[in-house]
């Protein structure tokens, strides 16, 4: 699928990184 | 086969399938579980050190932009400096002239 | 309890389960892995876009560079030229006068 359309800030792109990074997958 | 088919046929085959099919599934889907779950982290991981260069090199930029106009307005000031000196020498050399 | 002891439970809770639980894993692990593609397929979006808004604002960077060097030399040239018109200036005065 082609880029994003509604890309969002730095801020809230680090929080989206930072939760997949902290999110505990059973 | 349509999207629906397909869930509907997997639908089946798990409820018609034995404990041993079904203990496979398990270990196949808990396998390819923690295989994208790696993926996933790294994808994160990559895109966390991305947008943190980033962040830097538009600090970088911000800096250059304000060192740019600075000299740029030096440059100007004395341009107009130079015109001054310049139409002065002018007139002192037509004033001895006459 | 470590991650050993904790995979030997989780399989012998696969081995001694019944069907019924071992569809409810299978229901559970496949949604699981559904959402953990979707979000590694998003991180890695999210992070190709911004490496390339990074080489774009690279690419700026590299030219306000040049524009900056460019009108750092020009100031440097008009600052020796405007000392060459003050010294010329200073002979000439001191000439006149002697």
């Amino acid at each position: 699928s082609g880029t994003p359309c509604s890309m969002p800030q730095s801020g809230v792109l680090a929080n989206f990184f930072n939760s997949l990074l902290t999110k505990k997958v059973g | 086969m349509s999207v629906e088919d397909q869930r509907y046929s997997d639908a089946m085959r798990v409820l018609e399938a034995g404990p041993e099919w079904l203990r496979a599934e398990i270990e196949r889907l808990s396998r390819e579980l923690s295989e994208t779950t790696h993926e996933k982290i790294q994808a994160a991981e990559y895109g966390l050190v991305v947008l943190e260069e980033k962040q830097q090199l538009k600090q970088q930029y911000d800096d250059l932009e304000i060192e740019y106009e600075t000299v740029r307005q030096e440059l100007d000031m004395l341009k107009e400096a130079f015109g001054q000196v310049y139409s002065n020498h002018k007139k002192v050399a037509a004033d001895g002239e006459s």
